[in-house]
């Protein structure tokens, strides 16, 4: 519990909506 | 036992008892995922936040995206009126959140939004301010922090020459937001206790 953001699955909904700008810019 | 959720991220702060604890974060994390996606979406258009180590952008979005959603739905606080819009749409009255268990939090954010709008600021400053709020060098886990502190340092730098700019006989606006700052800090410390005490009840 020490890391909330991750409790809340915040860092996945972070890490896909900054990747996703990676494989638009790839595209 | 009547269950609560008093975030106003979520469309209700009302939990269907016949719910199981699963559930009822599966709507909770639906309900405030498009506002995360947002503030990323904020954070991209930062200029030189993509030239971030991903470590940085990622460790730097997951430090403050509730400090930048504190600021950005600071308007869902109603002071005049003493409620708070949730998502849905309702409005929740103060006494009402409070019978409902809310407690110091949503106090300290009742006073943070009444200071924060009471500035007056235009739509441009207030996502200056944000900016600087998400970049923030002594966040925990940033690797390169030299490069973090000189976005931040140019960030603030921008500030300070708009708000001149916009408000020439109020100087004190700009040192007032820098003071939000740490009162931002102080309601992200209550938040995360709380998410805690939610996940262990």
């Amino acid at each position: 519990f020490s890391d909330p953001a991750s409790n809340l699955g915040l860092e996945d909904i972070i890490r896909k909506a900054l990747m996703g700008n990676l494989e638009e810019r790839q595209e | 036992s009547r269950m609560f959720l008093v975030c106003p991220m979520n469309m209700s702060p009302r939990v269907d008892p016949q719910k199981s604890g699963h559930e009822v974060w599966e709507e909770f994390s639906r309900s405030f995922t498009p506002a995360v996606r947002e503030v990323v979406e904020f954070a991209k258009k930062i200029p030189g936040f993509r030239e971030l180590s991903q470590h940085d952008q990622v460790s730097l979005l997951k430090a403050g995206t509730f400090e930048v959603l504190v600021v950005r739905f600071a308007s869902l606080f109603d002071v005049t009126e003493r409620c708070v819009t949730f998502l849905g749409g309702n409005k929740y009255s103060v006494d009402a959140l409070r019978t409902m268990g809310s407690g110091d939090l949503l106090s300290s954010m009742f006073d943070f939004c009444e200071k924060l709008m009471n500035l007056g600021l235009s739509e441009e400053e207030m996502s200056l301010f944000t900016a600087v709020v998400l970049v923030s060098a002594d966040r925990s886990g940033i690797e390169n922090v030299n490069s973090v502190e000189a976005l931040q340092e140019t960030l603030i730098r921008a500030l300070r020459s708009l708000i001149t700019r916009n408000h020439p006989n109020e100087s004190a606006i700009f040192t007032k937001l820098l003071l939000k700052l740490p009162d931002l800090r102080s309601l992200n410390n209550m938040h995360s206790e709380q998410l805690l005490a939610f996940k262990v009840h």
